[in-house]
């Protein structure tokens, strides 16, 4: 299809099944096409695929198709971002850092690790403000749920059965932790993930003796050390 | 374009390895 199509498909409202194929297309397509695509397709695209994901994210009873469909919006908003165009337009689009915010569900393991490391990613490549408009989307999107802002990633972190969820989520941590300039921001966001539960589950997850999740162990180890030592 | 794109990807890279961290404490 051209990326005229898609957005033709996207926009006429087409039935679950026909939207997960038409989603998986699409992912292929942004993945394989060169710049001048995706960029075609996103000047209405985006738009849409945020559309279709808040109307998947608001839906009350989810189906199982409704999370392969909301999987699988994330993976296509993952390879649209792979490039300086679409990672721009998503820099600049609050409403996709609030809708990427709500798909960070501890229940659907893969989606949310796919979520938190595009979050991480743009976290660690935004300007000054974009650790203040992710913190924002996160809050608002916990207010939703009537929890603590972060107990989600934490959450995620408990999950002993996803350990690329732990990895990630971990991951996002250390983005969310390293950004601040002010020292005391910094040392204020990691004591609210302490207190989050963070604090408890740090023995278990040292246990595991995984290189990918000892990395980001050290990280958040060694930043806190020097964070002490300016302190 | 080659340049343009994997933008996503080297960004993941980074963070997975931990270097995306030490290039920001510089």
């Amino acid at each position: 299809l051209s990326s005229q199509e898609y957005v033709h498909e996207l926009r006429s409202g087409i039935s679950e099944e026909k939207l997960l194929n038409c989603l998986e297309s699409l992912r292929v397509s942004l993945t394989s096409n060169p710049v001048s695509w995706v960029n075609n397709f996103g000047h209405e695209g985006l738009g849409l695929l945020l559309d279709v994901l808040e109307k998947l994210l608001d839906k009350r009873q989810q189906e199982s198709i409704d999370k392969k469909n909301q999987h699988k919006l994330i993976q296509c908003l993952k390879a649209f971002m792979n490039n300086k165009y679409g990672l721009q337009r998503i820099l600049g689009d609050e409403r996709s850092l609030l809708l990427l915010a709500r798909a960070i569900d501890p229940k659907q393991p893969n989606m949310m690790t796919e979520t938190v490391k595009i979050l991480s990613a743009i976290c660690i490549v935004g300007e000054e403000n974009m650790l203040d408009k992710i913190l924002g989307a996160i809050t608002i999107a916990a207010e939703r749920n009537n929890g603590e802002r972060f107990a989600n990633i934490v959450e995620g972190l408990e999950n002993h059965e996803a350990l690329q969820l732990q990895v990630a989520c971990m991951q996002f941590i250390n983005a969310l932790v390293t950004s601040p300039e002010e020292l005391d921001f910094r040392v204020h966001l990691r004591n609210e993930f302490l207190r989050c539960g963070l604090k408890k589950i740090l023995p278990d997850l040292k246990e595991k003796e995984n290189e990918e999740l000892d990395i980001q162990l050290k990280v958040f180890d060694e930043n806190k050390e020097e964070d002490l030592i300016e302190l | 374009e080659g340049d343009e794109t994997g933008v996503m990807d080297n960004l993941l890279e980074a963070l997975q390895s931990g270097e995306a961290f030490r290039d920001r404490r510089k």
